[in-house]
């Protein structure tokens, strides 16, 4: 972005390559500043939250500024001292639901070029039977020379491919190229100048917002897909044809006064739709909550049609009043589901679930999070999962993740917008499907090691367990693999060889894709376990995830929480030099930035110590 | 007068007024556990004001600390101490340091009482002055809770039963009569409220204009806040 025209952005390039689901992004962007007098031109970009950002480099007058990945501590340092000189550093802002922004600023000399180089990477996700790879381009004018790039390559073979972008008009939507062969995908949108502008002549550029390429790989295998190459492997688990589990859910709402008006009524929609959605043999109830608890019945009902009519009337009537009491509500549910349990009520091969959906700090009843953590572990004892969804910018999020993560579950942010009810819909529709639960993948031992979590409480529809590890054999040609897991009838057992592919048969014409994309796989996906081992457990074991994470972040140069990447800018007129700064944050930190509606600059904002409370009496 | 119990950890405050006829006693802190007690006396203006409404502030406040055999009077006009089997008056006019075994007592020259009961509770007392000839306003106090953190649950009183924390939800914030004022419901005690959004003043930092807290207002003499009501909390005397 630019201050004025004087400052041209004349390229900008988006190129992702996705190895087996591994995506690496660079964004290059070129500008020049076209004026007499220096100035000061923007690098701002949306990346997604689940990415690390691996470089940021800048090229100035042919000289490349590079990044260097360091400890938040050490950077922090750096930091404060170009602060006090009064220069400023780079920012990273919470930005919606799924991206957060990049932005710095460099001071570039009468006449000059700049070029930004921005890399980042991230292993996409399998939700709902697809991957999605997001794009989000904002030039603010048109520009001479753009493109987005995307090449895929899964040796699974592709099974679709699908390119969108919110911008494209029906002039545009032609531009979008897309080739798709047996295992490789080719989409690119490269639009002339003329062809970005809004309107013949005018400035004002149509292409503003997010490219999406959506698209899902061939499942033959049972055993799933394990690929090795240089020296490390990754398993993709997702067999087919599996039939779902029947499943049963006490959903447990938070009627607390704060959750009145929209938040309520959205709550009640998507609770009707969900209950249309329970299969007959599933088995639900119902519990609301603010101080006090009340449940529609005392135990889990069939959701028949009759049953599940019964309960929309119940739900129809759920009415927001009084305060937050999570402790005693989940308790409530989880006795319910055992004491199901015992009494045979329920099916045998069935998976037992808790969904609880609150917007608040828990201040009724036993109410320190950590207290309600220990009660509801202790009674859970690993025999259900449970599912909390926090609704809106004051709920305690970390506190619900721990809880959750604790509990084979997992946890997921709501955002009070006119589309919460979808939202709350879709986290449903994702955990509502189990396929096994509690799958364990397991490799011998004297074959592979560094393995990341290869024991999973469920595997749902539509998505896809991952596990990858090292070879302790380079030269190993293949090991054993096994698959365990629960499932509707039997018991799932299935073995199987993995041996190396040969990538240059597999892509003849591709002389090289990033030969070390399953080590940098491994690295992401260790380093993501360790960053959420490091909020739960005892604490000498989150201090020691903590550690290994931040070894692996320096070890990989990956921007995590725990690390920083700083680029020395070039030396000002003043003669002194300034870092940039990128940082990743944490999801308590973007909720933070969402409900300030500010940005986060980094950790490095002190942090406020809350004064004791204070209570008095005075005059006007 | 108007109390304000400010939560920072909620990065919020309450407010409410409790208005009565002058001369009435209130209770603000009893802790029958650790013997402390705090009874305050409102006073009205020197006339009614042309409004009509009667305003009443705090002119004196009776502190007895029963477990170290402390009593403090503390009006507009002075202090008085009594420990150890005596009384001690000193001046607001003056500036004085006096530390007992029990009880240690700093006064800034016509502007606070600082309070330290031994292992109990810390107050400050804000004097505040009015020009003498003032048609309506008189001198009155305020009262500053600063520690209370070693009296017992037992406390109560229409400050001390707030020392416990206060769980309260705040929605459906509408319009209200003023436009920078909205009004909004309030779940606090099993009572649905409606409250407004207003600011009350804190002199600690600035006796002349102090700052403003912004506060949840709860009507009614803080009807459904406070437990029971503002009339619970009237005392015959002021120990």
């Amino acid at each position: 972005s630019t201050n004025e025209a004087k400052v041209e952005v004349y390229s900008m390039t988006v190129d992702s390559t996705v190895t087996s689901r591994f995506a690496h992004t660079v964004m290059t962007s070129k500008a020049l500043n076209k004026a007499n007098s220096s100035q000061e031109i923007f690098f701002e970009v949306e990346l997604p939250k689940t990415a690390f950002i691996t470089n940021f480099s800048m090229v100035i007058e042919g000289q490349v500024y590079v990044g260097e990945v360091k400890e938040k501590e050490k950077a922090k340092k750096q930091y404060e001292k170009a602060v006090s000189s009064g220069q400023t550093a780079g920012l990273v802002k919470a930005s919606g639901r799924t991206m957060e922004k990049f932005s710095v600023s460099v001071n570039i000399a009468a006449k000059s070029n700049v070029t930004f180089i921005l890399t980042y990477e991230e292993l996409l996700q399998r939700k709902f039977g697809k991957y999605e790879i997001q794009t989000r381009v904002k030039p603010k004018l048109p520009v001479q020379d753009f493109h987005i790039v995307t090449n895929i390559y899964e040796p699974q073979g592709i099974a679709f491919v699908d390119a969108h972008a919110n911008f494209l008009s029906n002039e545009l939507l032609p531009l979008v190229e897309k080739t798709v062969t047996d295992k490789k995908a080719h989409i690119s949108f490269s639009p002339t100048i003329e062809q970005q502008r809004k309107c013949p002549g005018c400035d004002a550029t149509q292409i503003d917002g997010d490219f999406i390429i959506k698209y899902d790989v061939n499942r033959a295998e049972t055993l799933g897909d394990i690929q090795i190459v240089n020296g490390y492997f990754v398993h993709f688990f997702a067999p087919p044809d599996l039939p779902r589990v029947p499943k049963n859910v006490v959903f447990v709402i938070d009627r607390s006064g704060s959750m009145s008006g929209r938040k309520m009524e959205q709550t009640r929609e998507a609770l009707l739709s969900i209950l249309k959605e329970l299969h007959e043999e599933d088995y639900f109830a119902l519990i609301q909550f603010d101080s006090e608890i009340d449940s529609w019945k005392e135990s889990l009902t069939k959701a028949t049609k009759e049953n599940v009519d019964e309960a929309m009337v119940f739900v129809n009537r759920i009415s927001a009043r009084g305060v937050t009491n999570i402790n005693d509500a989940v308790l409530r549910g989880v006795n319910m589901l055992l004491t199901d349990r015992q009494q045979k009520r329920l099916h045998e091969r069935s998976v037992d679930m808790i969904i609880l959906l609150t917007d608040g700090m828990p201040n009724s009843g036993v109410s320190a999070p950590h207290l309600i953590q220990e009660n509801v572990r202790s009674a859970i004892g690993g025999k259900m999962s449970l599912f909390c969804l926090g609704f809106g910018d004051y709920v305690d999020y970390s506190f619900l993740d721990v809880m959750s993560k604790e509990n084979k579950g997992l946890a997921r942010r709501i955002y009070e917008a006119s589309d919460a009810t979808l939202q709350l819909q879709g986290f449903y529709e994702e955990v509502s499907s189990p396929l096994l639960s509690e799958v364990d993948l397991r490799y011998p031992d004297n074959a592979v090691d560094f393995l990341t979590t290869n024991h999973f409480a469920q595997l749902f529809n539509g998505s896809e367990i991952v596990v990858a590890g090292r070879l302790k054999d380079e030269q190993l040609d293949n090991f054993m693999v096994e698959v365990f897991g629960q499932g509707l009838e039997d018991d799932f057992k299935v073995q199987g060889q993995a041996s190396p592919q040969d990538w240059n048969v597999m892509y003849p014409d591709d002389e090289y894709i990033f030969g070390d994309f399953t080590e940098r796989l491994w690295a992401y996906l260790t380093i993501q376990q360790l960053l959420e081992k490091s909020k739960s457990g005892a604490p000498d074991e989150k201090a020691n995830a903590t550690a290994k994470a931040l070894d692996m972040s320096l070890l990989y140069s990956f921007v995590t929480p725990l690390t920083s990447m700083v680029v020395t800018k070039p030396e000002t007129e003043d003669g002194t030099d300034s870092p940039l700064i990128a940082d990743k944050l944490t999801e308590e930190q973007r909720q933070q930035a969402d409900r300030l509606g500010t940005t986060v600059s980094h950790s490095y904002r002190a942090q406020a110590l809350y004064p004791q409370p204070s209570y008095f009496v005075d005059g006007d | 007068p108007h109390f304000i119990i400010e939560l920072p950890e909620k990065n919020d405050s309450l407010c409410f007024n409790i208005n009565n006829r002058p001369g009435t006693i209130f209770n603000l802190v009893r802790d029958p556990k650790s013997g402390i007690l705090v009874n305050g006396q409102v006073i009205g203006e020197k006339k009614i004001s042309p409004n009509g409404e009667v305003k009443t502030y705090f002119w004196r406040f009776g502190i007895v600390h029963k477990t170290l055999g402390v009593r403090l009077e503390v009006s507009t006009k002075d202090i008085s101490v009594f420990q150890d089997g005596k009384w001690v008056k000193l001046l607001w006019s003056d500036t004085a340091s006096v530390k007992g075994p029990n009880v240690d007592l700093l006064v800034t020259k016509d502007r606070s009482l600082t309070v330290t009961l031994k292992d109990s509770v810390k107050f400050v007392i804000l004097l505040h002055k009015v020009w003498e000839k003032h048609p309506y306003h008189r001198d009155y106090l305020g009262f500053y809770t600063l520690d209370r953190h070693l009296l017992s649950n037992s406390v109560h009183g229409l400050l001390g039963q707030f020392y416990h924390g206060i769980e309260y939800e705040v929605t459906n914030l509408r319009p209200g009569a003023v436009p920078e004022k909205p009004d909004a419901t309030m779940y606090v005690k099993g009572h649905e409220l409606n409250v407004t959004r207003g600011w009350q003043r804190d002199f600690r930092r600035d006796v002349k204009n102090g700052e403003n807290v912004p506060c949840w207002f709860i009507h009614y003499n803080g009807t459904g806040l406070i437990d029971g009501d503002a009339t619970d909390y009237i005392v015959s005397g002021l120990f």
